[in-house]
C-alpha cells in the first residue's frame, strides 16, 4: 500500500524513511595525511595516560591509508576506520574542512563526527541549501566562541534568532581522550520545533544539500604543548541524520533515470525534485507543503477537456472560498470561460452532447443578410432576425414577407 | 408552408459594398 494513501484512497502526507544521508556518500577533505608521501603521526593509546605510540600514514598504502571515504564507510567500533588530516601546526594552519554533498534537499535532524583523535577546541558546522554556492553555519562549538567565532557562548535561542547559528563550549570537556562524538540536533532548544509543520523558518533551517565541518583549532591556548607529529585531526565517522525533503507528498527519494540525481517519487499530483510545485495543469489550487492534517494534493483544473494548460488565480481562488482557483488557457472546440464550460460568441450549445464532447458547441451559422448579429442563442442556437425574417439562422422571410432587392431590409411584408 | 430561403442574387449591393458576404 502506497503510504501517501489511505485505505479509502484520500491524500495523506507522507515522508521518506530516516536515514544517515552521509552513508556512502564521498566527502571532500581539504587535507588528509600521506598524499604527498608516507608521514609520521604519534597517538595516545586509548586509556593509558603518557602512553604513545608513532605510526606512518601513506595514501599509497590501502594498509597505512585514511582516506575521506573512511568518514562515510560502515562504522565497525571494533574495527574503527579513520579519516586522518595531515600533521604539524603549519598542515594545521587555517581551517581544515570536510564538505559532503547530499545530492538533494535533506531535511537535516543531526549532524554528528566522531572522533579517533581527541576533539578539537574549536570547529563549526556549516549548511549550503544551494549545492555549495553559498553556506550558512550551523553551530559553532570553542571555549572561546566570542574570540575564535565573534559569538557569545551559549546564546539563549529565541524565536527571533531560531534560525541563526550559535556557539558552545559544550564539547570542551576533554574526556575522552579519544573517540570523543560531537553530535548537533539541528532542532533541540528551538521554540517552533514543537510545532514543526506549521514553521516555514525551522522548515527552511534544517533543510540542507550539503554539509560542511570545519576544524578551526586543535587545542586551545594554555594548554600543555604538543608534539608536531601529535598535531592532527582524525574522525572515524561523520554522520547526517534525516530525510529527503519532499515537502509531505512522498515516502521516498529514488535516482532519476537520466541524471542519476536523488528525486523525490512525488505524489498528490505534486512535481520536482522536492515535491516542491504542482504537475503542469494540477493548478485549480495553490502549491502547499503537506502537513499532519491536511495533504494538500494538487487538483486538476477543470476544463470540460478542452483545455491542456491553465493556470492559477489567487483572486478567483479566494472568492471561490478557496475551493478553485483554476483558470483554463486556450480553450478549443468553441468552447470559452474560466472552465471552457460555454460556447463562445458565434457558437452555440448542442444539447444532445455532454459539454465535455468535442461537439458540444455549433456554429450559429447566422445568415449574414437576414440576421442582424453574427451572436446567437448560447441554448437555442436562435440568431437575432431582422424583421419579416425567420428560421434559426435568418436565412428566410416569415409569413406574410417577402425578399426584397435590399439588405438592410430582406423582407417586407406582402402588400 | 416553409419559405424559400433568402436568394442572395436578388440583393442589390450598391452602396452596401461592406456588408456583402466575401463568397458573394
Amino acid at each position: 500500500p502506497d503510504p501517501c494513501y489511505d485505505e479509502h484512497g484520500a491524500a495523506r502526507r507522507c515522508i521518506p524513511d530516516f536515514v544517515n544521508a552521509a552513508f556512502g556518500k564521498e566527502v571532500r577533505a581539504s587535507s588528509t595525511c600521506g598524499l604527498k608521501g608516507p608521514s609520521r603521526y604519534c597517538a595516545q593509546d586509548k586509556g593509558e595516560e603518557g602512553a604513545r605510540t608513532c605510526h606512518t600514514c601513506d595514501a599509497s598504502d590501502p594498509k597505512r591509508a585514511h582516506p575521506g571515504s573512511y568518514l562515510t564507510d560502515l562504522n565497525n567500533p571494533h574495527n574503527l576506520t579513520c579519516w586522518q588530516s595531515e600533521t604539524g601546526v603549519q598542515a594545521l594552519q587555517g581551517n581544515v574542512t570536510l564538505t559532503l554533498s547530499l545530492g538533494k534537499k535533506f531535511e537535516v535532524t543531526y549532524v554528528s563526527v566522531q572522533f579517533c583523535s581527541k576533539r578539537p577546541d574549536s570547529m563549526a558546522i556549516f549548511k549550503s541549501m544551494d549545492y555549495g554556492k553559498t553556506w550558512v553555519p550551523f553551530q559553532f562549538y570553542s571555549t572561546q566562541c566570542r574570540k575564535v567565532f565573534n559569538r557569545p557562548n551559549r546564546a539563549a535561542i529565541t524565536k527571533q534568532n531560531e534560525q541563526e547559528a550559535v556557539c558552545t563550549d559544550a564539547h570542551a570537556d576533554g574526556r575522552p581522550l579519544s573517540g570523543g562524538l560531537v553530535a548537533f540536533s539541528t532542532l533541540d532548544g528551538r521554540p517552533s520545533a514543537h510545532d514543526f509543520d506549521n514553521s516555514p523558518v525551522l522548515q527552511d533551517w534544517v533543510t540542507a544539500t550539503d554539509v560542511r565541518v570545519t576544524f578551526s583549532r586543535l587545542t586551545a591556548p594554555g594548554e600543555p604543548d604538543e608534539d608536531e607529529d601529535s598535531l592532527f585531526y582524525a574522525v572515524s565517522d561523520l554522520q547526517v541524520g534525516g530525510r529527503c525533503k519532499c515537502n509531505g507528498h512522498a515516502s521516498r527519494c529514488v535516482k532519476e533515470r537520466d541524471t542519476g540525481g536523488l528525486v523525490c517519487d512525488c505524489k498528490h499530483n505534486t512535481a520536482g525534485p522536492e515535491c516542491d510545485r504542482c504537475k503542469p495543469f494540477h493548478y485549480d489550487r495553490p502549491w502547499q507543503r503537506a502537513t499532519a492534517r491536511e495533504a494538500h494534493e494538487c487538483v486538476a483544473c477543470n476544463c470540460n477537456l478542452h483545455a491542456r494548460r491553465c493556470r492559477f488565480n489567487m483572486e478567483l481562488y479566494k472568492l471561490s472560498g478557496r475551493k478553485s482557483g483554476g483558470v483554463c488557457l486556450n480553450c478549443r472546440h468553441n468552447t470559452a470561460g474560466r472552465h471552457c464550460h460555454y460556447c463562445k460568441e458565434g457558437y452555440y450549445r448542442d444539447l444532445s452532447k455532454p459539454i465535455s464532447h468535442r461537439k458540444a458547441c455549433k456554429a450559429c451559422d447566422c445568415h449574414p443578410v437576414g440576421a442582424a448579429g453574427k451572436t446567437c442563442n448560447q441554448t437555442t442556437g436562435q440568431c437575432p432576425c431582422k424583421d419579416g425574417v425567420t428560421g434559426i439562422t435568418c436565412n428566410r422571410c416569415a409569413k406574410g414577407y417577402q425578399q426584397s432587392r435590399s439588405p438592410i431590409a430582406p423582407c417586407i411584408k406582402i402588400p | 408552408e416553409v419559405q424559400p430561403t433568402l436568394d442572395m442574387a436578388l440583393f442589390d449591393w450598391t452602396d452596401y459594398e461592406d456588408m456583402r458576404p466575401v463568397d458573394n
